[in-house]
């Protein structure tokens, strides 16, 4: 239980950012996010270089679950 | 080297994207 859950919110927040579709996050559509959300510039930059765990410049939706699995666990998220 | 970024502070800015993205979803103006 609470798996789901994040699994559901995790697919919700990646088309959040993925707003084209496209499948992946590109470093632009993290800066995109700039203008509805209460971060820098900077912030957004140092959240997409967290996620982006093997450094290609695209995050997968597996690392994007994957980072916020353990936001959500760690936060106990309900 | 400059890829190793201190696991806290990087976790705390996940966490505030993560909470920024749920406060979005609840219907801040």
């Amino acid at each position: 239980p609470g798996h789901l859950d994040m699994l559901k919110k995790a697919q919700e927040f990646f088309q959040t950012c993925d707003t084209e579709g496209k499948g992946f996050i590109a470093r632009k559509d993290m800066q995109r996010l700039h203008n509805e959300l209460p971060l820098s510039l900077e912030d957004l930059e140092d959240v997409f270089d967290t996620l982006d765990a093997d450094g290609n410049g695209f995050l997968t939706p597996e690392e994007f679950t994957s980072g916020f699995s353990h936001f959500f666990f760690n936060q106990n998220i309900s | 080297d400059p890829n190793m970024k201190a696991g806290a502070t990087s976790e705390g800015v996940l966490a505030n994207f993560f909470n920024s993205l749920l406060s979005k979803k609840t219907g801040s103006p």
